[in-house]
């Protein structure tokens, strides 16, 4: 399968709607100075698949909701609730298949395949059927954290090595 | 259980040193033996899961064994031939990597990103974060990151390059 | 002790926001305003030693307070301010700093790059490993190391930059 | 004061002897590519001055001394010692200090000032004469680290204050 596109809506540093698309890229690169959002657009991505929120460098699912001010209250005409649309293609299925994952204040998240909710575990079999593994995370990498994957001990890598097989 | 395991283990351990052989080879070099060496062992071989699997690299030319001996940018070149060859058992469809070569110099940014273009495929696109231009030049798209101060707001402009000229 | 201890803590205060502006402040804007907001405050006033030292750092037009929100180049800049800082109070007469730009972009190395051209003085030497030509073509003088492959050793050359024009 | 230069003999990845001069720079540079030694030489100048060897990426001691061969056991021409020397220039002095540090196979570490042979304790206050703090290490950023420095605990942070006031 294949990413083909995402959308971000108030996600993190994203305010309002803003629209991806991957073409047929194999190789694609993100770019932009430091600060800008690039690692917040890693997020949006790892938050669609299903990954919790600590690895997302929150401390709740709220904090992914774009804010204007910080030091806790919100202002008003910030938005309530936030969502990413990814936009995938099973190998050779004629249709894309849109994922979605909508958070709002209270933190609790919703799971949509296709525009229907859908509980984490179905949505997650269903990305596992895709090989994309949550739980193992084999094909994510968080900045700054490449190092630790040759250095991690040894029971680590065997409970990675349990998780993909 | 313990079949899938081994299965894994096996098919790993099999991949682990052809791939980090690419990553250190030479790309000039033509002799065969360009690159270093990389293994994985079982501390139990018995009973696989009660022991950790210990991985060893030695970069070319070098001749230390123990991983704790690597400097910063040795460790990353081991950590993503690891990192590729543990995803080759069942492949992901895509990889999302944030800024892994920071720590690497130019030649081993080039090696990784020559990688990179050779192995990716429609079915295994890499999404790469990066500072670098030798790392993002020699990718098919950009996508570019940018703060729109108005609006208090993050935005991004996709560009393909495969339109341009190289 | 008491006294030693807030002498030092509001020595530090008063200098860390302007170092942290001269480190974030865009080096063409002219206003007086440029740069970030960066403070420190002690969890408990009376009593220094029970509580903890919070340290606040907002880049330039942004609004958060908290550090968790900075990306990983802002949090850089603002630990080279706290740094640079403390050090202030009893400067220690040389800095040995090992690749702290691995996470900066460009415009960022060559504010960094700036300041310690600055700072740096008789007796205060910067000694800086780097692997990016913005930081190290604006350093006085190199320190070239190599690996000798024949003698399995690491060797060092030095080069005085002065001697050569700009 | 100043840091004039350095001689590393059988430290780390340099075999035999190595000198460096520092001249009259204010801001000196170390390049070279991954693996060629950069660190190492930090390490050298972090022994000099007295700093553990966890703090040297280095479990014990004796691993600071150059090896050909890795797996524990060492060849017999290894050497069985190394040492660093630092040349400092105290502020107005005429003359230059000799700070010396060596290691032995036996994990055994002797400090000399100008030749002679004298205890951490009175190697440390010489350093914290000239503002040389080996405990708050408030000079020296190892590679890697200079993140968690802004992320480091309000305690911890105090800890700092307290050890540099
Ligand atoms: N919920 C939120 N609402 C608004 N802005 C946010 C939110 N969460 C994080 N941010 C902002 O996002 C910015 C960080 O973005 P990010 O970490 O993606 O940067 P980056 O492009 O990866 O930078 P670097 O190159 O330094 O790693 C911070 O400045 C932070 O203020
Ligand atoms: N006791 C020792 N004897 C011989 N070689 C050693 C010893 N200890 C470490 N080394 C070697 O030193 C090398 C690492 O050097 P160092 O960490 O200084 O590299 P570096 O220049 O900082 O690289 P990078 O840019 O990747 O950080 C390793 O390849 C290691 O094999
Ligand atoms: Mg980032
Ligand atoms: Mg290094």
């Amino acid at each position: 399968g294949r990413l083909v596109g995402l959308e971000l809506s108030n996600f993190k540093s994203y305010k309002g709607t803003v629209k991806i698309g991957f073409g047929d890229s194999n190789f694609t690169s993100i770019i932009g100075p430091n600060g800008s959002g690039k690692s917040n657009m890693m997020d949006a991505i790892s938050f669609v698949l299903g990954v919790r929120s600590n690895d997302l460098r929150s401390s709740g699912m709220k904090d992914l909701i774009h804010r204007s001010v910080r030091d806790s209250q919100s202002s008003n005409d910030d938005p309530t609730s936030a969502y990413v649309k990814a936009f995938y293609k099973v190998t050779d299925a004629s249709e894309i298949t849109e994922l979605m994952r909508i958070v709002n204040l209270s933190g609790e998240t919703i799971y949509k395949i296709n525009g229907k909710t859908t509980s984490f575990k179905n949505y997650s079999d269903w990305l596992a059927k895709e090989n994309i593994l949550i739980k193992a995370k084999n094909f994510l990498v968080f900045q700054g954290d490449v190092e630790t994957i040759a250095s991690q001990s040894s029971l680590e890598l065997t409970k990675l090595f349990e998780q993909v097989s | 259980r313990k079949e899938l395991f081994e299965s894994c283990f096996d098919f790993v351990n099999e991949h682990i040193e052809p791939i980090y052989k690419e990553l250190t080879k030479d790309p000039n070099s033509t002799t065969e033996l360009g690159g270093g060496q990389a293994t994985l062992t079982l501390e139990d071989e018995d009973e696989p899961f009660n022991g950790g699997v210990k991985y060893h690299a030695t970069p070319p030319l070098k001749r230390f064994k123990d991983m704790e001996y690597l400097s910063g940018g040795e460790k990353t070149v081991a950590a993503l031939a690891l990192l590729f060859a543990i995803n080759s058992y069942q492949p992901s469809p895509f990889f999302v990597l944030d800024e892994v070569d920071a720590a690497l110099d130019h030649t081993n940014v080039e090696r990784i990103a020559a990688y990179i273009r050779k192995h990716g495929n429609k079915d295994l696109q890499f999404i790469i974060i990066s500072l670098k231009n030798t790392m993002f030049e020699k990718s098919d798209a950009l996508v570019g990151v940018f703060r729109q101060q108005t609006e208090n707001s993050s935005k991004a402009l996709t560009l393909d390059l495969n339109k341009y000229a190289d």
